[in-house]
């Protein structure tokens, strides 16, 4: 027996003619991530400790739908969530509903960690993070063309859809994974 | 959505999630991820951390299922993980999870998961999709 780590950057229905341009960066980004956390693992440096480390990273980095490239709700705005837990003592903390807060998963370990409480959301979740000075940042420095795009797209195909959802383009067929998948689910 | 689960060389377990939730999503909507046993779960077992449509994944309680299943019908980690992802409508889930004993899995019954793991006995992988 020794460590261990896996991480994901979200499933869905990824298209295989992903271009190189979107593929390559995300491939990069979960090499980083992997780096990072097998670096702190071999530092001797407790799982929970590692899993909010790697989490940062993927937070901050916008090809992701969460921290900076979170997708948007139907209003146009970002409402982040992020859970973390601890497998020996089973403490956990959650937090929903945050507009401005640069890494939600730090936050959620602030609330396993200072509070009697396992879930704040909303406007407590925001007015937790202003108390423990965690980073914060305009509300728009979530909001990405990308994402503004992947709304619009949305809006006109009237869907509530998770980030990877093809386009419905009318002179092509979608690229569908019927009979492999729901194509509603991206 | 994006999560870490890690264990180290003890056999102590943590799990770790966070999402932007769906796109157009309704305003106040709460997805998996900060449900516990449902998008993040971590006991003595595995961590698991889960991604894809929320609404299913909470129906499925997802996380606290993978560890149940090793826990009460002693399940190996990727017996009660494929067992899990395979009872939710296709297309809708994927998970990566680590178990006490250092075993590492990353089902997914979606099209495509960014995913990446490694091992301390040299095994790593990246990938997107189920043929890499």
């Amino acid at each position: 027996m020794g460590w261990s780590i896996a991480l994901h950057g979200g499933a869905g229905d990824i298209p295989y003619s992903l271009p190189p341009e979107r593929r390559a960066p995300r491939e990069a980004a979960l090499r980083q991530c992997l780096a990072i956390g097998v670096a702190a693992l071999k530092a001797s440096r407790p799982p929970l400790d590692v899993v909010e480390l790697v989490v940062r990273e993927l937070e901050n980095c916008p090809h992701f739908n969460a921290g900076k490239g979170s997708v948007l709700t139907t209003d146009g705005t970002v409402e982040m969530e992020a859970c973390i837990m601890d497998g020996n003592t089973q403490k956990c903390g959650a937090v929903s509903g945050l507009s401005t807060v640069v890494n939600a998963i730090s936050l959620a370990r602030l609330v396993m960690e200072k509070t009697p409480h396992i879930y704040l959301a909303f406007d407590g979740a925001e007015a937790f993070a202003r108390e423990q000075g965690v980073e914060t940042v305009d509300a728009n420095h979530f909001i990405t063309p990308e994402n503004v795009e992947r709304l619009k797209q949305a809006k006109e195909a009237n869907r509530v859809q998770i980030d990877y959802t093809q386009p419905v383009k009318e002179d092509k067929p979608q690229e569908t994974s019927s009979g492999k998948g729901d194509s509603q689910i991206g | 959505t994006v999560g870490c689960v890690a264990v180290d060389g003890s056999g102590n377990l943590a799990a770790a999630t966070s999402t932007g939730g769906l796109v157009n999503k309704m305003v106040g909507r709460i997805g998996d991820t900060p449900v516990i046993g449902a998008g993040t779960y971590a006991n003595s077992f595995c961590a698991v951390s889960a991604t894809g449509k929320g609404e299913s994944i909470i129906r499925a309680t997802i996380a606290r299922d993978v560890a149940a299943l090793m826990e009460y019908k002693g399940l190996s980690l990727r017996e009660a993980a494929a067992y899990v992802v395979n009872n939710v409508p296709r297309g809708n889930v994927g998970l990566v999870a680590v178990s006490a004993k250092g075993e590492v899995t990353m089902p997914f019954n979606t099209r495509g998961m960014f995913r990446a793991c490694a091992t301390e006995d040299g095994y790593s992988e990246i990938g997107i999709w189920p043929s890499e």
